[in-house]
């Protein structure tokens, strides 16, 4: 889940 | 995704298009470092790799391919269209971009989450995006001449810079596991380039010789 937070950004 | 964030975006997203507008329309690339503009466009490529592997949103997917198109495009513009090219400060823009790869590619292997391709890669982009500028930062020293459209770009990128830092003390007190070591320090460091540049900029600004 923490992989998705931080690839959610640009 | 929160306003800080949105307006990050936007301001990196407004910062491109006018290195673009500048380059398509008035064709010259004056002031320009190609440089920096490849070293962006490694960022995008190593960062922008799970856009195969990992969807988030279509908003995440538009903006990764507008920001591998339009870098790639300015590149493709100053390498190979005839008139732009010509425009090139080629004999200033010296700066060795690999005196800054490798040293990012180093760290990157050396200190990271996870220890997958992926993921290295994906370091290594947060590493040479916090140093990429550097090429242009110099050639802006050295021709001391900045246009308008050259300077809007660089006060834009330093305006992306800041508020993706307030994006993140936002992220970090309204999400409970939102903890990056890795993305705030080499954004930190970015932001400090930025952060000399303008000080120098607005020294000469205040200094009466304005801005060329």
């Amino acid at each position: 889940e923490q992989d998705l937070e931080s690839k959610d950004e640009l | 995704m929160n306003i800080f964030r949105l307006a990050g975006d936007m301001t990196h997203l407004a910062s491109v298009l006018v290195l673009l507008l500048k380059i398509h329309t008035i064709k010259s690339c004056a002031g320009v470092s190609l440089r920096t503009q490849e070293l962006y466009a490694i960022v995008f490529a190593t960062r922008y790799l799970d856009i195969f592997t990992s969807f988030v949103s279509v908003y995440n997917t538009f903006m990764k391919l507008v920001f591998l198109g339009s870098s790639f495009s300015i590149v493709w513009y100053m390498r190979y269209h005839k008139a732009v090219h010509r425009t090139y400060d080629r004999e200033q823009d010296t700066f060795r971009h690999w005196f800054l790869v490798l040293p990012c590619l180093v760290l990157a292997l050396l200190i990271h989450e996870k220890f997958t391709f992926l993921e290295v890669l994906w370091t290594f982009s947060l590493y040479l995006e916090a140093v990429a500028i550097l090429p242009q930062l110099v050639l802006l020293q050295r021709t001391r001449n900045i246009d308008n459209l050259t300077g809007q770009y660089i006060f834009l990128l330093g305006g992306y810079r800041g508020l993706y830092i307030l994006n993140w003390i936002y992220r970090y007190f309204t999400e409970p596991h939102f903890v990056h070591w890795i993305t705030w320090i080499a954004g930190l460091v970015q932001t400090l380039l930025y952060a000399d540049f303008f000080y120098y900029y607005f020294l000469r600004f205040i200094g009466g010789r304005g801005v060329e």
